[in-house]
C-alpha cells in the first residue's frame, strides 16, 4: 500500500485464516523475487558438483583471509572495501566455466551471469580461480586470454592477455575485475577467457566437469547507490 | 516490543514462517530452509501512541494518562516494525550460479505504535 494511504493495522477486515495464510505466502514469494530483481523464481538449476563447489568455497575463504589480513578494509585494486551496514544490498556470486571450442592444448571457457544482478549492481572485486595441472617440472609458460565478442557478435578479439610461468601444479588466481566491468554493461552478460598450454600438456581442463579443479569466478558486487530526486 | 498470543488486541509482533520447501522453492534456494516474514498486528489507541515497546518510564506514564483522558478526540496511531534485521540468501540464478546476498530489513524483530 502507498505510504500513508492507510495503516494496514487499523482496521482491516478479518480473512479466514487459510486465505490469510496463502496472501502472506503469495507476499513472501512476491517481496523476495523484487528484492532479487527477479521476475520470477529460476528454472531447475543445475547443480556444480559437491567436489567442485567445496574446492570453490575453500578458495574463496583463503582467498578472502589473505586480502583481509594483508590489506584490512581494503580491496585488491586499492578501493576501501565497503563496511557492512553501509546500507547497500551486496552480492557474493559464484559462476563455474562452461567449456566451449577446444583444440589439443588450448580451450575457451564461459562464464555467465545473469542480467537481473548485471544491470542493477557496480563490481567490486572479480577474480577468475585456474588450476594448472603441470606435467613435468621447471618454469612452463601459459597464456589466459580475455576474449570479447564485437559487437555484432560474430568475432571475439583479444581485450587483456596475461603470460604466466607455472612452476608446479597448482592454483593461480587472475584478477578479472576490469573484464567483468565492461561485460556486465551488456545485454547477456557473458565473460569469455581462452587458456593455451605447452603442447606437451595435452587439455588445460580436467577431464571432466565434476572434478574438483573445475575453474570459477567470484564476482562481489555492491547494489547501485539509488538516483536521489532532490526537492528544491 | 510484545509478541503476539492467541488473541492479538494490543500491537504486537505475529510470528509468520514460509517453508520454501511448501512452496516448492527449495531446489533453487540452497540456504535458509525458511523465512521469518514477522508482521505487525494489533491496535494502537492513542494512549500508546509513541510507545515502540514498553518504557516504563514516569514521564512515559503521565504522558499515557494524558493522551487516554482526551481520546476521545483524537484517532489512532499504527502497528509499525520498530527492529528488522537482514534476511541472508544463499541460491541459484538462472544461470545455476550460486549467489549470496543479505536482503536488509526483511526480518521483523519487534513491533510498536507510531
Amino acid at each position: 500500500a502507498a505510504k500513508g494511504s492507510w495503516c494496514p493495522a487499523c482496521g482491516v477486515a478479518a480473512l479466514s485464516p487459510g486465505t490469510q495464510r496463502d496472501a502472506l505466502l503469495a507476499l513472501a514469494k512476491q517481496s523476495i523475487l523484487a528484492k532479487l530483481r527477479l521476475p520470477a523464481r529460476p528454472n531447475v538449476p543445475q547443480p556444480p558438483s559437491r567436489g567442485a563447489l567445496l574446492t570453490a568455497l575453500r578458495r574463496m575463504r583463503a582467498q578472502r583471509s589473505d586480502t583481509a589480513a594483508a590489506f584490512p578494509g581494503m580491496l585488491r585494486d586499492g578501493r576501501v572495501l565497503p563496511r557492512p551496514g553501509m546500507g547497500l544490498q551486496e552480492y557474493e556470486i559464484l559462476s563455474f566455466a562452461e567449456s566451449g571450442s577446444s583444440t589439443a592444448h588450448s580451450v575457451r571457457l564461459h562464464f555467465r551471469f545473469s542480467q537481473e544482478v548485471a544491470g542493477s549492481t557496480e563490481i567490486l572485486q572479480a577474480t577468475l580461480y585456474l588450476f594448472w595441472a603441470a606435467p613435468g617440472h621447471g618454469a612452463q609458460p601459459v597464456t589466459v586470454r580475455i576474449l570479447q565478442p564485437d559487437p555484432a557478435g560474430t568475432n571475439t578479439t583479444v581485450t587483456i592477455e596475461t603470460r604466466l610461468e607455472v612452476q608446479k601444479s597448482g592454483w593461480t588466481t587472475l584478477d578479472v575485475g576490469a573484464a567483468v566491468r565492461s561485460l556486465f554493461r551488456r545485454e547477456t552478460p557473458r565473460l569469455t577467457v581462452e587458456l593455451e598450454v605447452p603442447e606437451d600438456w595435452g587439455s588445460p581442463l580436467p577431464s571432466n566437469h565434476s572434478d574438483s579443479h573445475w575453474p570459477f569466478v567470484v564476482v562481489r558486487a555492491q547494489a547501485r547507490k539509488p538516483h536521489r530526486v532532490h526537492r528544491r | 516490543g510484545v509478541d503476539c498470543g492467541a488473541e492479538p488486541r494490543m500491537c504486537c509482533r505475529q510470528e509468520f514462517f514460509v517453508d520454501f520447501k511448501e512452496i516448492g522453492w527449495e531446489d533453487w534456494i540452497i540456504q535458509p530452509e525458511g523465512y521469518h516474514m514477522n508482521y505487525c498486528a494489533g491496535l494502537c489507541p492513542l494512549h500508546m501512541a509513541g510507545v515502540p515497546g514498553l518504557a516504563a518510564s514516569f514521564h512515559t506514564a503521565v504522558l499515557n494518562r494524558i493522551k487516554a483522558a482526551s481520546a476521545a478526540a483524537a484517532v489512532d496511531s499504527c502497528c509499525v516494525p520498530t527492529q528488522r534485521r537482514p534476511l541472508s540468501l544463499l541460491y541459484y540464478d538462472r544461470d545455476s550460479n550460486i549467489v549470496k546476498t543479505d536482503i536488509p530489513d526483511m526480518i521483523v524483530d519487534s513491533c510498536g505504535c507510531t
